[in-house]
């Protein structure tokens, strides 16, 4: 997954992110795609969660899941997950809760909650930074007026590090894939740099739908695990999603 | 080789892509005030095929590693995974119950789905 938070000029915040899922998990050689990620796209949908007739919360789903992987509070807050992968996984949280230990939150769960209950960006923050989860996980958040942008990195237990967005000094987007941000990527699964490379090439006055959704239409950003781009933007209330296609020559990545 | 090498360009004038079913994305309202069990009836009954899909190649996937074993692991998943779902938190626990009947799907493969994130970040 790719999740970007940028910031306009102005100070109006989007985000975005690239869904990708299906790793290893049957590639089709005649047709080279993964099994999964193509039985995946069709089920892409929108969702509005709506009460007494009117619009809650808009989420990113798939056809039978619940859970909320990319969603938004309209006017308040937008929010992705990007998987992390550690040997200390959800596999062990799952485990703890056979046993009876439900202390630990479920991800997908935690996140309807906080597009649910959360009044601001700082409840949502504090929400996904404290409470104590059953897998590790990237939190890619944004909210409503300028500066309001993070990436919180979670172990189960903890929130490890929370980068922040910092347009005063230049620092007016956030990107975020599958690995700790201080550190350097996988060197056969590096998308931070073309993607960052990109967003720089891009420019902050050309942040918008159109310049990041480019952004993450550049392989390997986009690569055969992709299923779908979302473009949100918050005072706004719009969320657009595009299912994603790469064509050969492309990154299985 | 893993792949193309990375010298791709920038892309630009992808957006807006195409207004054709290979790119868009449909919408449906999910509504709060319904009980949690009926919240997803209307959108899964109508992608009910589309969900049996996915578990089945999940399952070829596994057949494929060990035959075996994925009898066994889909055994315990259609008879006992389902009664983790009562553990599960609400609305969420009645909201897959819901999706499971609506579907007829076995309640442990609709959970399965459900916690995917949480088995695949190793």
């Amino acid at each position: 997954c790719t999740s970007i938070v940028a910031e306009d000029p102005a100070g109006k915040l989007y985000h975005a992110r690239n869904l990708d899922f299906g790793l290893f998990m049957g590639w089709d050689f005649k047709n080279h795609t993964w099994v999964i990620t193509e039985a995946l796209r069709p089920m892409i949908m929108n969702i509005e969660f709506q009460m007494k007739g009117q619009v809650v919360y808009k989420a990113v789903t798939y056809a039978g899941f619940i859970g909320a992987i990319t969603g938004m509070i309209p006017g308040v807050l937008t929010m992705s997950m990007n998987e992390r992968f550690n040997l200390d996984g959800g596999y062990l949280g799952i485990i703890e809760w056979l046993l009876g230990d439900h202390n630990g939150k479920w991800m997908s769960f935690l996140t309807r909650d906080v597009l649910m209950y959360s009044t601001s960006y700082q409840q949502a923050k504090e929400t996904l930074s404290k409470d104590e989860l059953l897998a590790p996980g990237y939190y890619i958040l944004g909210g409503n007026s300028s500066g309001q942008g993070c990436v919180i990195t979670r172990s189960r237990e903890k929130s490890l590090d929370i980068w922040e967005l910092n347009p005063g000094k230049g620092v007016w987007y956030l990107l975020e894939t599958n690995y700790d941000h201080w550190k350097a990527p996988l060197f056969v699964d590096d998308r931070r740099t073309p993607g960052m490379r990109c967003m720089n090439q891009t420019t902050q006055q050309n942040v918008g739908f159109a310049g990041i959704f480019n952004v993450l239409s550049t392989k390997p950003v986009l690569n055969k695990l992709t299923t779908y781009t979302a473009l949100m933007q918050v005072n706004a209330g719009k969320l657009e999603t595009y299912k994603q296609h790469c064509d050969d020559p492309c990154w299985p990545w | 080789r893993l792949g193309p090498p990375q010298k791709e360009e920038c892309v630009t004038g992808k957006y807006p892509p195409p207004q054709t079913a290979e790119y868009q994305v449909p919408k449906y309202v999910v509504n709060l005030d319904l009980p949690a069990a009926d919240r997803w009836t209307h959108i899964v009954k109508e992608r009910a095929k589309s969900i049996v899909n996915l578990l089945q190649k999940f399952k070829d996937f596994v057949k494929a590693l060990d035959a075996k074993l994925a009898e066994k692991i889909f055994d315990y998943v259609d008879h006992n995974l389902g009664n983790l779902t009562n553990t599960l938190p609400q609305p969420y626990a009645d909201e897959i119950k819901g999706i499971a009947k609506a579907t007829e799907i076995p309640l442990g493969e609709v959970l399965l789905y459900n916690i995917f994130y949480e088995i695949f970040t190793v």
